[in-house]
């Protein structure tokens, strides 16, 4: 059985296989090879797994190619708002935020909401102000922002799609 | 959305799920990355899980929790009746990716779709999605190592 074990996800969906060109795929490969070796990393030096687990994440929210922290999706409104969460399987302990828009690497914040805070989750304003008094820097909204996702909501403006427009139930 | 799950060299559980939600989603619209059971769990008794997807179906399966749950059920009735003989890891590789198929054949029946990946006890590192494709990775201690996009690679 293995000693360490570690799993990364980037995101699922419906995939154009045809869109997806050799640089492209190069691309998503090398970003996904990173995120995997940074927590493997931790584990194969002894670390936590909870330090595992943060170290493949942030490599993730660091890069404009997935859906997370920079390169996150626009709002109808056209702001980037995130949300995190993590748990730690030995003690249950879990820490989550929703709807930060000012926190580089919104899975730290939610480690800091379990670890030094008595709450499970925070959100908006409230979470970015606990994120203040924790030390975190204010990044500028502009960080998160990337084309792709700015186009990608022009698109969807444009066909008058929205959660409020599109016939049937988001859950 | 992105996640990560894992399992340490003391046989502790992780997960870690964040994400930027949906595209031009409005009023304050929550997904299930923050959602403790539904988008991320880890419990050193069961496994631990990270989900990206469909968010709303995923909080109204409670995804997550729900593998978790099964697992655990199913390990504490075998300690029941086994009285404490150990099951082949292999299969309990086995019955960990039946669960998460299960959970997942489940959110598409609501209409959903996504993925999970999920890492238990033993080590082996899962995946189940109901897409055609998910970003993903494993890496384990015994020399696995490997990045996939579309189903079937």
């Amino acid at each position: 059985m293995p000693r360490w074990s570690l799993a990364i996800h980037g995101g699922a969906g419906t995939l154009d296989k045809a869109a997806m060109t050799p640089e492209r795929r190069a691309e998503y490969e090398a970003a996904l090879q990173a995120a995997l070796d940074a927590g493997a990393r931790v584990l194969a030096e002894g670390g936590s797994a909870i330090d595992a687990v943060k170290a493949a994440v942030i490599i993730m929210e660091d890069s404009p190619l997935f859906n997370a922290g920079k390169g996150a999706v626009f709002t109808w409104e056209g702001t980037n708002e995130l949300d995190a969460s993590i748990m730690d399987g030995r003690d249950r302990s879990a820490g989550a935020v929703a709807g930060v828009k000012t926190v580089k690497n919104p899975i730290l914040l939610a480690d800091t909401v379990r670890t030094q805070s008595e709450h499970v989750m925070l959100m908006g304003a409230g979470a970015e102000a606990f994120a203040v008094e924790k030390g975190f820097a204010v990044t500028p909204p502009e960080y998160f922002a990337t084309q792709a996702r700015r186009e990608a909501l022009e698109r969807m403006k444009a066909k008058q799609l929205s959660a409020l427009d599109v016939d049937h139930k988001f859950g | 959305t992105v996640g990560a799950v894992a399992l340490d060299r003391q046989g502790n559980l992780a997960a870690a799920t964040s994400t930027g939600g949906m595209t031009g989603k409005r009023w304050g619209r929550v997904g299930d990355a923050p959602i403790i059971g539904a988008g991320t769990y880890a419990d050193n008794r069961s496994c631990a899980v990270s989900a990206t997807g469909w968010g709303e179906y995923f909080i109204r399966v409670g995804v997550a929790h729900e593998i978790c749950a099964r697992l655990r059920a199913r390990q504490e009735v075998l300690d029941v009746l086994a009285a404490g003989m150990e099951t082949d890891p292999v299969v309990k590789t086995v019955e960990a990716q039946y669960f998460a198929d299960a959970v997942m054949a489940d959110v598409k029946q609501l209409g959903g779709d996504g993925g999970v990946i999920l890492v238990t006890p033993e080590g082996y590192a899962i995946f189940s999605f109901n897409t055609s494709g998910m970003y993903r990775g494993r890496a384990t201690s015994a020399g696995v190592n490997e990045v996939a996009i579309f189903g079937g690679e």
